[in-house]
């Protein structure tokens, strides 16, 4: 009977990140290897980047919005960050269909929220990428790691150790069931600062954890190590966070740029 | 609860627009 409990809540957890994710890792590899009709559209310079901008992602920019005349810099930052506040969206979505989630102290939802949101999104990002770049604006556009690097300081900072992590993890060869189960045990973690019921959330982590041991065993049967290898990916992502989240903080401080208030709550007093 | 107002309007309702 236990068997089967596990074999439910995988099953339950893989259904709520298809249903709740608008990309995952099938999808964006199908795209990736050129499997599909339409290839995207590859921003690897401003011209490029100023294309796209009138196509794929023009309701994001707004263009006639009050980005227009803004430099590629921060235009590219504030796609990123509509991009992150639509994945935290999703994300939220996603934990509330985790089984036990929605039982938990509001407070603490909320707790695991803020600091599992962050190395969701990386973990989950690095399905979206290759060692060239990344799919962004749902698939539609490629935007290369090369254009990236070369946007001015600290803008060119923020994407290179993503994409470093990313060719790290998806060496692992995780499928989107893999994934699921991952993204779930990032965000039911025992250890966030401030939880109030640390008993509960334990409880769950525990058994999400086991079953995710279990299905990794019996989805990759050649690499016994993997679950060790995914356990140590976790702190590479908190170590992950942290940087990115000193990054932004230098970007808010010495940039004229605005930061969303969701992420704005996310950030504050994280670490 | 007031400084994480967006995570707990997210977390009650099933969706609401988080536009900027």
């Amino acid at each position: 009977p236990q068997l089967a409990d596990q074999k439910t809540l995988a099953k339950q957890i893989y259904e709520a990140y298809l249903k709740n994710f608008n990309m995952n890792k099938a999808k964006a590899r199908t795209i990736l290897t050129g499997k599909t009709s339409t290839p995207p559209f590859v921003i690897h310079d401003m011209e490029t980047l100023q294309l796209a901008e009138q196509t794929l992602v023009a309701k994001m920019v707004g263009s006639a919005g009050a980005l227009k005349d803004r430099e590629a810099e921060v235009r590219i930052f504030h796609c990123c960050q509509c991009t992150s506040v639509e994945t935290v969206t999703e994300l939220t979505e996603f934990a509330k269909s985790v089984p036990g989630f929605s039982s938990l102290d509001l407070n603490d939802q909320v707790t695991l929220l803020k600091y599992g949101v962050y190395e969701a999104l990386f973990a989950m990002l690095a399905s979206s990428m290759n060692k060239d770049g990344l799919l962004v604006a749902y698939g539609s556009g490629f935007i290369t790691r090369e254009f990236l690097k070369s946007l001015r300081r600290p803008f060119s900072d923020m994407m290179e150790p993503k994409f470093q992590f990313a060719m790290k993890f998806n060496a692992l060869e995780l499928d989107d069931s893999d994934l699921a189960l991952f993204v779930a045990a990032i965000i039911c973690c025992g250890d966030r600062p401030g939880l109030v019921n640390v008993a509960h959330i334990e409880r769950m982590q525990e058994s999400i954890v086991q079953v995710l041991q279990h299905h990794l065993l019996a989805n990759h049967p050649d690499d016994t190590f993997l679950f060790p290898k995914l356990l140590q990916k976790l702190a590479d992502l908190r170590q992950l966070v942290t940087e990115h989240a000193q990054l932004v903080q230098e970007i808010k401080k010495t940039e004229d740029t605005s930061l969303h208030p969701l992420l704005q709550e996310i950030y504050r007093d994280m670490y | 609860k007031e400084k994480h107002k967006i995570l707990h309007q997210l977390l009650q309702n099933s969706t609401s627009p988080v536009d900027l």
